[in-house]
């Protein structure tokens, strides 16, 4: 699978923008979180397209933001 | 939207709706 780049996400509508993304962020996320991956990856979708680029390409920075998602939905189904 | 439903849930191959089916 060819890497996603600025100008492939650049020529899309933001809403195709954000399903790109998703589709590349979704296996990464299954693997940290299998159960909750599909609403994790709901929440990251709503960070910015740039911010997620970086996300892909980091694994570190993915593997704070799941961390992070996962504690506000602890919070929220508490 | 509800946030029942919150967050929204991304599956691979499904068309990303966002914050819209909410």
């Amino acid at each position: 699978q060819e890497p996603l780049t600025v100008s492939m996400l650049a020529s899309a509508p933001l809403q195709e923008q954000k399903h790109m993304l998703g589709e590349r962020l979704f296996p990464l996320i299954e693997a940290i979180h299998p159960t909750l991956a599909a609403k994790i990856t709901g929440m990251l979708l709503e960070i910015d397209a740039s911010e997620l680029l970086h996300m892909l390409e980091s694994p570190e920075s993915l593997g704070s933001k799941v961390d992070e998602a996962v504690a506000v939905l602890q919070a929220h189904y508490a | 939207g509800s946030s029942i439903n919150w967050p929204p849930e991304f599956h691979p191959g499904v068309p990303w709706k966002g914050l819209q089916n909410i």
